[in-house]
C-alpha cells in the first residue's frame, strides 16, 4: 500500500481455489433472522462474486464443501472470539486455511434494513476473503476493513472487481459455440466427472499436471480443468496407447509410461528412440502391471506401487532396488492399497488417488495430513472442478 | 517504561489484532517490550490504511476509528 491516494488499492492474500466450482453449506444460522431470509442474503453474496468471474456456488446441505458457514457467539474454536454487539462483526480464512466464514451472531443481523447490520454486505466481504481477497485500503471498496452501513444501492467498487478478476479471470463466454480447440465428437463421452477415478496423473518436465483415463487426457490448470479438453493420448503423444498404469517424469526431464509388461520414455510428446521397452529390461527389480508411480520430493527416488507393496527404485545405485523390497504400502501411513495413481504435485506435496477419492500426504509426518475436511477428499470437487 | 493509558492498551490489542503489531501484543498482560517508535509506526500505517491524517498519534479521530464496525480478519497477513 501507498501512503497517498494515488497508490491505495486491493490486496491479494497469495492463495486461491483450483477448481471454479464451489460449494457452500450454512451449518449454523442466526437466533435473530428466519432462515430463509439468511439462505437469500447468503446467496446474493455468493452472486456478487460469481457475477463478474467464473466461478459458481452451489449450496449444500451437508457434506464436504469447500466454504462451510457459521453464525457464533464469543469462542466457538478457531481461537478467534468473537467480541459481542459492535467491533467485530464476522471473519473468515483465506483458501490456504479452508475458506470458511463466520458470523458474530450477537450483531442483530438484518436484510434491506438501515437498522442492525446488513448480512448481505458484510457476507459478500467476508466471501471475499474466502475467495483470497485481503482488505482494500480504498475506503468505497467493499473489501475496506470497516462497515459503512446498510446501503441500498449496493455495488462493487472498481478495485473489487480488478481484485477478483486478478485472481480468477473473466465469467466464461456463454455462447454454446465449441470453443475451437474443442476436441471432436468422440472425446465428448470421455467423461472424469462421472466417477473422478483416474489411471494416472503425472507432471511435465514443464511442470504441467496431466491427468489419463483410458484413451483420453485432460491438462489441469491452476483452477481446475484447461477448456478444450479432453483429448486423445495418442494425438498428442504419438506411438502412446491408452490405458496407462502409471507415469512419471524423472530430474532428466525425461517421461516415462508403463503399461502391462511395457514402458515408454519421451523427451516432452516425443518418443526417444525405439519403443516400448520391457520394464524388466530397463526397470530391473520392478514388477509388470504397476498401479502407480511418483518421483517423490522427499529423496527424489523413484517409488512404484502395486497391490499392497511399493519399490524404491534409484537409477544411481547398484542394485537400483535394494533387496529389502518391495515393502508394505502401509509404511505410507494412511495410504490405501491398490492405489490409481501417486503425484508429487508442484506446491510439494504429495498426493494419492483411489476410486475417485484422494489423499495429501504429509512428507515431514510420513504420514496421510489430518486437515478438517479429513482426508481423503473427493478428487473431483479438490482436482477436477466437478 | 510509562505505564500505558487504558486507551493506548485497547489501541495496542487493536493494532495487534489487525496486523500492524507483533500478535503476541493482543495479550495485555504479555509484558512484551515494545519501543515507542514501533507503536508511531504501527498508530501510522493504520491511519494510512484507515485513510486518516498520517500523525503517529492517538488522536481522537484515530480512537474513534477504532471503535468503528468491522470485519476481524487482519489489514496486514504475512
Amino acid at each position: 500500500f501507498g501512503i497517498d491516494a494515488r497508490s491505495k488499492r486491493y490486496a491479494l492474500q497469495g492463495t486461491r481455489w483450483r477448481v471454479k466450482n464451489l460449494t457452500y453449506k450454512i451449518s449454523k444460522y442466526p437466533r435473530n433472522l428466519p432462515k430463509a431470509d439468511v439462505d437469500m442474503e447468503i446467496s446474493k453474496a455468493f452472486n456478487i462474486w460469481s457475477g463478474i468471474t467464473p466461478l459458481t456456488f452451489t449450496k449444500k446441505k451437508s457434506g464436504p464443501v469447500h466454504i462451510e458457514v457459521r453464525f457464533e457467539n464469543g469462542e466457538h474454536g478457531d481461537g478467534d472470539p468473537f467480541d459481542g454487539p459492535g467491533g467485530t462483526l464476522a471473519h473468515a480464512f483465506f483458501p490456504v486455511y479452508g475458506g470458511d466464514a463466520h458470523f458474530d451472531d450477537a450483531e442483530r443481523w438484518t436484510v434491506n434494513s438501515y437498522r442492525g447490520t446488513n448480512l448481505f454486505q458484510v457476507a459478500a466481504h467476508e466471501f471475499g476473503h474466502s475467495l483470497g481477497l485481503s482488505h482494500s485500503d480504498v475506503r468505497a471498496a467493499l473489501m475496506a476493513p470497516f462497515y459503512r452501513g446498510y446501503d441500498p444501492t449496493f455495488e462493487l467498487n472498481d478495485d473489487d472487481v480488478d481484485a477478483i478478476q486478478a485472481l480468477y479471470g473473466l465469467p466464461k463466454k456463454t455462447n454454446n459455440k465449441p470453443t475451437p480447440t474443442e476436441a471432436p465428437g468422440e472425446e465428448e463421452d470421455a467423461e472424469l466427472c462421472n466417477d473422478a477415478t483416474v489411471d494416472t496423473l503425472f507432471n511435465s518436465a514443464e511442470g504441467v499436471t496431466y491427468a489419463f483415463k483410458g484413451l483420453h487426457y485432460w491438462k489441469l490448470t491452476e483452477d481446475s480443468i484447461a477448456s478444450g479438453y479432453p483429448r486423445l493420448i495418442s494425438k498428442s503423444w504419438p506411438g502412446l496407447p491408452g490405458n496407462i498404469d502409471a507415469a512419471f517424469t524423472y530430474k532428466n526431464g525425461r517421461t516415462y509410461f508403463f503399461k502391462g509388461t511395457q514402458y515408454w520414455r519421451y523427451t516432452g510428446k516425443k518418443m526417444d528412440g525405439d519403443y516400448p521397452k520391457q520394464i524388466s529390461e530397463g526397470f530391473t527389480g520392478i514388477p509388470n502391471n504397476i498401479n502407480a508411480a511418483m518421483v517423490w520430493g522427499g529423496n527424489g527416488k523413484i517409488y512404484f506401487y502395486k497391490g499392497s507393496k511399493f519399490w524404491r527404485y534409484d537409477p544411481t545405485s547398484k542394485p537400483p532396488v535394494k533387496n529389502s523390497y518391495p515393502k508394505d504400502i502401509s509404511n505410507w501411513e494412511g495410504v490405501p492399497n491398490d492405489l490409481d495413481a501417486a503425484l508429487h504435485y508442484t506446491n510439494g506435496y504429495t498426493y494419492f488417488f483411489k476410486k475417485g477419492s484422494y489423499y495429501r500426504f504429509n512428507d515431514r509426518t510420513f504420514s496421510v495430513d489430518v486437515a478438517d475436511p479429513p482426508f481423503p477428499r473427493p478428487a473431483g470437487y479438490w482436482w477436477f472442478g466437478c | 517504561v510509562p505505564t500505558l493509558q487504558d486507551e493506548s492498551v485497547k489501541a495496542v490489542m487493536y493494532l495487534a489484532q489487525f496486523g500492524y503489531l507483533p500478535a503476541q501484543m493482543t495479550n495485555p498482560n504479555s509484558g512484551h517490550l515494545m519501543s515507542q517508535d514501533a507503536m508511531t509506526d504501527a498508530i501510522k500505517e493504520f491511519q494510512a490504511f484507515a485513510g486518516l491524517n498520517i500523525t503517529g498519534n492517538l488522536d481522537k479521530e484515530t480512537v474513534e476509528t477504532m471503535k468503528l464496525p468491522r470485519c476481524g480478519v487482519k489489514d496486514k497477513v504475512g
